[in-house]
């Protein structure tokens, strides 16, 4: 258990301390408490570095010291002939003798104390962002005005975060602009327009000043704009490095402004408006657009008539028009139809004749009805071509859908009747 | 047939065969076969054969057998209870709408009707083919289809044929203008032929064919002068008859 002071003493002491000895000594002390560590008697035997027998101090892993011979107090008004104060509370003793001690040495009396340390002093690493304050046994950060300390309770940033602008059009800019921002900060801002608006954001190049990227190109501060589908960023740098307009294609778009401890500059300001989302006219084959325009946007309905001989087919059922709006995120509905050649199918089978089966059977395609001849022929002359029309049936330009018949040719035998009589 | 010679039903492939009564008909269309009426007078529904030159029993299997859907006797035939007895053989005609249609080929195919214009109507001397199953001058029926060509002759010559029936006044007979008489010694139609198409070559046509003229009706005595159903007369009966009960197409 931590305590807040005690004794180590060498094996023995003050009785010689034996031979071929290792002791090792773990001392530990509150948290927020470094130890003070003195010695107030050494008889070692001595030795170049002390090699043979020797005290060690070690922190860390660290050798802090080693001590050996016999040593005196340098003051006479104190005991104390060696100290040592570590800003840690923990440090390890390792006494150690060799085989061969041809003298008589009485070993070490050592103590400890805690001591308290000034984390805000003592060390190289700062342990606030800002604002550190010592007290005994630890410490704690504090904040300027308007800055809150994080959850880590060491860095202190600005509340920043939380803006949401949703009209069609604004400016926002970063905190104290055209002021140093402030560090240690993440300030996260949301554009929120109504659907079928995108969020059109305009920046002018001296108008961004934020701590430049380092050699590898990271940025230490940043700004990065993010919408549904795409990031923008992240920025940083004197003048704005990326597209004075950016289109988002989307009615929200989030806005991340990250600073670091270091290197505060200008900051930034920027512009936005909400820009009618716009659908491209597409080039859809076979058919018209009505009404037909150069640009359409947001919640435009066009009705897609497909040209003749062409329809649309959704499941089983047909159709020679379909209806597709321009939908928030600039995609037309519907995009998925298409104006397709009618297909009039098989043309049916007629008694005493034939059809030749044509290869496909969409609009356009030209089959032949023939009767069996000489015993039918066509009633109809010229009745046997039918063409594939756009309602879909097999359409004969005398007889309309309805098929030829082929009927019997009368009076004509296969062979004549030779007469013999006289 | 008096006089004729053995025909293939090739020569004459619209020769429609009646059993029972022997007697034949003229196929018009897929539908409808023309006849005498007096072939119909005791049966409704005609055992009906065609294609076929023999008319065993055993070939008629190979023959297309026709079904008769009903019976049209021309509304001005005068029914009479005695055959034998009869000497008004006016408007012997009849049609027989078939269940089925026929199937035509080189053994079946119909004979054309006549047309409405005066170049249809026959005179004496004008040649036309007959055909039948019926007696000749040795047998009372032939297995195998006879053939003749015979002379339209003037209705008076067919007048003049002396009776052979006792039981018949020759004054009685009655000719009128819905008669042909046709013709000469030794070559007539007679018994078992009655219905069949006396055909005549279609006027000015490129291509030969055929028209039925006539029908075999009656006549005195077998071998002289015949008389046939004009039937040019009935054309508008029969496409009436024919429109006004074809039902819906089958095709």
């Amino acid at each position: 258990e931590p305590t807040m002071h005690g004794e180590i003493l060498s094996p023995n002491y003050p009785q010689a301390y034996p031979n071929d000895v290792v002791k090792s000594w773990d001392i530990e002390v509150p948290e927020g408490f470094g130890i003070h560590l003195y010695f107030t008697h050494v008889d070692i035997e001595p030795s170049e570095s002390c090699a043979y027998d020797s005290v060690q101090i070690i922190s860390g892993g660290i050798e802090e010291g080693r001590l050996c011979g016999q040593k005196t107090s340098k003051s006479p008004n104190s005991p104390i002939i060696e100290e040592f104060q570590f800003p840690y509370n923990k440090l390890q003793v390792v006494f150690t003798s060799d085989f061969s001690n041809e003298e008589r040495f009485t070993g070490f009396a050592a103590y400890y104390t805690a001591i308290d340390i000034n984390e805000c002093t003592d060390f190289t690493d700062v342990p606030c962002s800002h604002f550190c304050n010592n007290f005994i046994g630890g410490y704690f950060c504090s904040c300027p005005p308007e800055y809150f300390l994080h959850d880590d309770m060491r860095n202190c940033g600005v509340n920043c975060s939380g803006d949401v602008f949703t009209a069609l059009i604004g400016e926002i800019s970063s905190p104290n602009y055209p002021n140093p921002y402030p560090e240690n900060s993440r300030c996260e801002y949301q554009i929120q327009l109504q659907e079928g608006f995108q969020v059109v954001v305009t920046m002018q190049r001296e108008d961004f000043d934020v701590e430049p990227a380092d050699s590898e190109g990271n940025c230490p501060d940043s700004l990065t704009f993010a919408s549904k589908n795409q990031q923008f960023g992240p920025y940083c740098g004197n003048g704005f490095p990326g597209p004075l307009t950016i289109r988002t294609q989307s009615n929200t778009l989030g806005i991340v402004f990250q600073t670091d401890l270091m290197g505060q500059k200008k900051g930034w300001k920027l512009r936005y408006h909400g820009d009618p989302i716009s659908c491209a006219k597409k080039i859809t084959a076979n058919s018209t657009w009505e009404p037909d325009k150069a640009k359409y946007v947001f919640k435009d309905v066009v009705k897609i008539t497909c040209v003749d001989g062409f329809e649309v087919v959704e499941g089983h059922v047909s159709s020679t028009s379909y209806y597709s709006t321009c939908q928030s995120d600039g995609q037309w509905s519907n995009s998925g139809l298409k104006c397709q050649p009618v297909y009039c199918g098989i043309p049916d089978p007629i008694a005493n004749g034939k059809v030749e089966e044509p290869e496909n059977s969409v609009f356009g395609t030209v089959v032949h009805y023939t009767c069996e001849e000489p015993y039918y022929y066509m009633e109809h002359e010229e009745g046997g071509e039918y063409r594939c029309a756009a309602n879909g049936r097999w359409v004969n330009d005398q007889l309309g859908i309805e098929l030829p018949r082929c009927i019997p040719a009368c009076g004509v035998p296969t062979e004549p009747f030779q007469v013999h009589q006289r | 047939i008096f006089g004729g010679q053995p025909a293939k039903i090739e020569n004459f492939p619209w020769q429609v065969f009646f059993n029972h009564p022997r007697a034949s008909g003229a196929l018009i269309n897929e539908y409808w076969v023309l006849t005498a009426a007096h072939v119909l007078e005791k049966i409704s529904d005609p055992l009906m054969y065609v294609g076929t030159m023999s008319v065993r029993t055993t070939l008629l299997e190979n023959a297309q057998r026709l079904y008769s859907k009903r019976v049209f006797i021309h509304p001005s035939w005068k029914k009479e209870d005695d055959p034998n007895t009869r000497t008004n053989f006016d408007n012997d005609i009849a049609l027989v709408q078939l269940k089925d249609p026929v199937k035509m080929g080189p053994k079946v195919s119909p004979i054309c009707l006549p047309g409405t214009s005066s170049e249809y109507n026959v005179s004496p001397g004008d040649m036309g083919l007959i055909s039948g199953w019926g007696s000749t001058e040795k047998k009372v029926f032939v297995i195998n289809l006879r053939g003749a060509k015979v002379p339209v002759t003037s209705l008076e010559t067919c007048k003049q044929v002396k009776e052979e029936n006792p039981t018949v006044r020759p004054e009685d007979y009655v000719f009128t203008d819905n008669m042909i008489c046709a013709g000469e010694k030794g070559v007539d139609s007679c018994h078992g032929d009655s219905g069949g198409a006396f055909a005549f070559q279609v006027p000015n046509v490129t291509v030969p064919k055929f028209y039925v003229a006539g029908l075999v009706s009656w006549g005195k005595r077998c071998g002289t002068y015949g008389v046939y159903t004009k039937v040019k007369n009935y054309v508008d009966w029969i496409l009436k008859t024919m429109q006004e009960n074809s039902g819906p197409r089958k095709d």
